[in-house]
């Protein structure tokens, strides 16, 4: 679903 | 090299069946101090962090640190082979390995077994986990825990998750209607494993899909509590331990809520 956030959106790439 | 024997196989297999639904491919990083893994979902929306210290096992050897590119169902099928109460040995050679040797002993020293998986190649995001200060902590059984992402499961897609000065609510919605499971702070703890501990600072209200949850509910055998530690604009952590020598948390971003 659209309303979904990514892991991404909290935790940057190391 | 590396080399790690584990006296009860069971733990191996219980950690085992607690990722490889989420994560088919993992890097296992050993170094001289614990075994870790971190993976995320094919979507991005969950990450498994496996914490397993050298003081777990019987024998740890680690002379330079080695990653494992490890395929979850393969080494599942293996691990399938072995008794809870089998010996396990881990063995791979120190640069570059293609394969980790596995070696499973009876306990009483009359059955081996040994496997080669042999490793894949991965090329996955690792992400920084930041130190985060949470709002609120939840302890609970584990069991009751899986309890109720299963039987919310029936009644919508998401759970809301609302903690308030000593309980916390969990709701679901959808075309049957609406669930609401609360859990008030136990006032007299009479055996923890059973008893409700809400830590708050600040009130949380969060959404998070079922489907995930009920994933990480695979960790229950490896504890009888579970800490759910949630803040507004992060990801919510679900932590079991493993023992004193390790854990596996899980981190789901939340939904937006409309």
């Amino acid at each position: 679903p659209s309303n979904q956030t990514k892991l991404h959106s909290f935790f940057s790439q190391k | 090299m590396f080399e790690a024997k584990l006296q009860q196989g069971g733990l191996l297999k219980k950690i085992l069946e607690s990722v490889k639904d989420l994560v088919v491919d993992g890097l296992w990083d050993c170094d001289g101090a614990a075994i870790t893994l971190q993976g995320m979902d094919s979507s991005h929306v969950a990450l498994v962090e496996m914490l397993l210290r050298a003081e777990a096992f019987e024998h740890y050897r680690c002379d330079r640190n080695v990653t494992l590119g490890m395929n979850h169902n393969h080494l599942s099928k293996i691990l399938k082979c072995a008794n809870n109460d089998d010996i396990v040995i881990l063995k791979a050679a120190d640069q570059n390995p293609d394969s980790c040797s596995l070696i499973l002993e009876s306990k009483n020293g009359e059955k081996t077994s040994d496997f080669v998986v042999s490793l894949v190649r991965i090329d996955t995001d690792q992400l920084g986990i930041p130190e985060t200060e949470y709002s609120a902590h939840v302890k609970m059984s584990s069991g009751e825990f899986q309890r109720i992402c299963r039987d919310l499961s029936q009644f919508g897609d998401a759970v809301q998750i609302t903690c308030s000065k000593q309980d916390v609510k969990f709701s679901s919605s959808g075309e049957t209607g609406k669930a609401n499971i609360t859990l008030t702070h136990s006032a007299t703890v009479d055996k923890e494993e059973e008893s409700v501990t809400v830590d708050l600072k600040e009130p949380v209200d969060l959404t998070f899909a079922l489907r995930f949850l009920n994933l990480f509910t695979k960790a229950t055998p490896i504890s009888d509590t579970v800490t759910l530690s949630l803040s507004q604009e992060a990801p919510l952590v679900v932590e079991y331990k493993i023992g004193d020598s390790g854990h596996i948390r899980y981190f789901l971003a939340p939904k937006i809520q409309e």
